[in-house]
């Protein structure tokens, strides 16, 4: 990319990694194809510290007052929110399904424990997404490596840890390229 | 390397601290 890399300010706390914010939303119940759902993506903006994350998430409408069909995707700076970015291909998602009510606080919860490097998995981590839907909401946290089990068990542990949850929520594994060949039969 | 870890209380300390503004 030719764009600059944003830097901290002076005084600033800096984050071990940049990180960008992307919003997307779309008419529900059409499969978007790969073209359209990188029209429908656009991105927020950029940061490089504590205080510049701040700054964009404090203006930001929190997921839970979110209408429709939308979505807010963290990701490291450089790194698409799409299966198809070289960062993401071979790797995967864990996905938890929450009731209504749920979703600023766990989105939020899960967000810092990204930014404060809580999962303790080297470069593993890609980003996170929370998806607003009709029913229930659903965030999940994207990895490189789907095959790499120790990194995934330690994915969900701190998932467990950080946005405490109800003992019974479930959590489900997804591989990106059997999300990808899921969309194919919708999409052809 | 060094990783740079912050916990949720730390990170939420700094909403209001006055660099932030």
């Amino acid at each position: 990319s030719k764009k600059k890399m944003v830097v901290p300010g002076a005084g600033e706390h800096p984050l071990q990694y940049n990180y960008t914010f992307w919003y997307s939303r779309r008419t529900p119940g059409r499969p978007a194809s790969t073209q359209s759902y990188e029209q429908n993506i656009k991105q927020i903006g950029s940061f490089a510290s504590v205080e510049q994350f701040w700054r964009f998430y404090s203006h930001m409408i929190r997921p839970g007052d979110l209408t429709g069909h939308s979505d807010f995707h963290l990701f490291k700076e450089g790194i698409k929110p799409m299966w198809e970015d070289d960062a993401n291909k071979m790797g995967g998602k864990w996905i938890i399904r929450l009731r209504k009510g749920l979703a600023s606080r766990c989105w939020e919860n899960l967000i810092l424990a990204m930014l404060g490097e809580q999962f303790m998995v080297g470069e593993e981590i890609c980003g996170a997404v929370v998806s607003v839907r009709f029913q229930e909401d659903i965030i999940s946290i994207w990895n490189k490596t789907a095959s790499d089990q120790a990194t995934t068990a330690r994915i969900r542990d701190t998932l467990r840890r950080v946005l405490n949850l109800p003992p019974n929520t479930i959590m489900e594994y997804k591989t990106h390229t059997d999300s990808i060949k899921y969309w194919r039969t919708l999409a052809p | 390397g060094t990783r740079i870890i912050y916990d949720r209380k730390f990170l939420l300390g700094c909403r209001s601290s006055p660099v932030a503004k």
